[in-house]
């Protein structure tokens, strides 16, 4: 899970921007 | 299913399609064409003209992106760099276009969670390369957003590795464009490409594959009535993926490379994160 952290994030954070 | 029920996820896919992804097919073409008139895309086509519009692209970049300064990398060889890096801050905003595309996909968000994972990882630089190629023509491809001609010659004329990294998609796009899929069928055709349930390490394959199936049909119904002229299109298309590959494969080693000769280089880590132990 950890090595795709950026990935789970955005798929679980609805619309919102995550911090790329 | 039945052919109103494909119809309306053809619909719905479009939608998702057009409220996800800024530069439509249609808006490309336009530009590309000269028809907008007098937005004309800046181009790029040498050294100089890169860096009129390296302003010009750092001005337009998005707002919580931090910027890289100036002058970090210094002279002509560091240009190939910062542009390269420009590449990556957008690409990574793309994936995350694409991501939001793909939980749209009716069912995608239901599959388990690293099934997700595993089929954004390795499908969306092939949505990408996709994605590229209505922006391009066999002269050049547009940039930022379409604000921004960069020609192939000029790509071409870069230091190594940097003048391999395009010109395979502009060989794939050139006989991509040839199919002259709109809009609304490539909606469809990354809904496909995501939905592949042959990448290494998923658990679940049995629903993927209902999804993607059912996204076939619909696929194969949308270009029978919208190129119903165009003979074996649906199997020209799906033959696609199968080159698709080998480009993503290539794009990866290349990358690889760049990050071990090119001290400077940093790759972003949502790309990182795709592209390790990828193939």
């Amino acid at each position: 899970k950890e090595k795709h952290k950026i990935l789970h994030q955005l798929l679980q954070n609805s619309t919102s921007p995550v911090d790329l | 299913p039945e052919a109103a029920d494909l119809r309306a996820l053809s619909r719905h896919l479009y939608e998702a399609y057009l409220k996800y992804f800024p530069l439509t097919k249609a808006k490309a073409r336009a530009i590309l064409s000269g028809k907008t008139g007098d937005n004309a895309p800046f181009v790029i086509h040498d050294m100089k003209s890169l860096m009129e519009g390296e302003q010009f692209i750092n001005c337009k970049q998005l707002p919580n992106q931090e910027h890289q300064p100036q002058t970090s990398h210094s002279g002509m060889d560091a240009v190939e760099l910062r542009f390269f890096q420009s590449c990556q801050s957008r690409s990574a905003e793309a994936v995350r276009e694409v991501t939001e595309f793909a939980k749209s996909i009716p069912g995608f968000i239901d599959l388990d969670l690293n099934d997700q994972v595993t089929l954004l990882k390795y499908g969306v630089i092939e949505v990408l390369i996709i994605m590229m190629a209505p922006l391009m023509n066999k002269d050049g491809t547009l940039i930022s957003y379409g604000q921004i001609f960069m020609t192939r010659e000029f790509l071409k004329s870069l230091r190594k590795p940097f003048c391999q990294m395009m010109e395979p998609k502009f060989e794939f796009s050139v006989k991509f464009n040839v199919l002259e899929l709109d809009d609304s069928d490539m909606a469809l055709f990354l809904a496909v490409i995501i939905l592949s349930g042959d990448r290494p390490g998923l658990m679940n394959v049995k629903p993927i594959e209902q999804l993607q199936e059912t996204v076939l049909h619909s696929l194969e119904l949308q270009l029978k009535l919208n190129h119903p002229d165009s003979l074996q299109l649906f199997a020209k298309l799906l033959q696609k993926m199968t080159d698709l590959r080998q480009i993503v494969t290539d794009h990866v080693h290349l990358i690889q490379l760049l990050k071990k000769t090119e001290i400077d280089m940093c790759l972003h880590p949502l790309l990182q994160e795709i592209m390790k132990d990828l193939y």
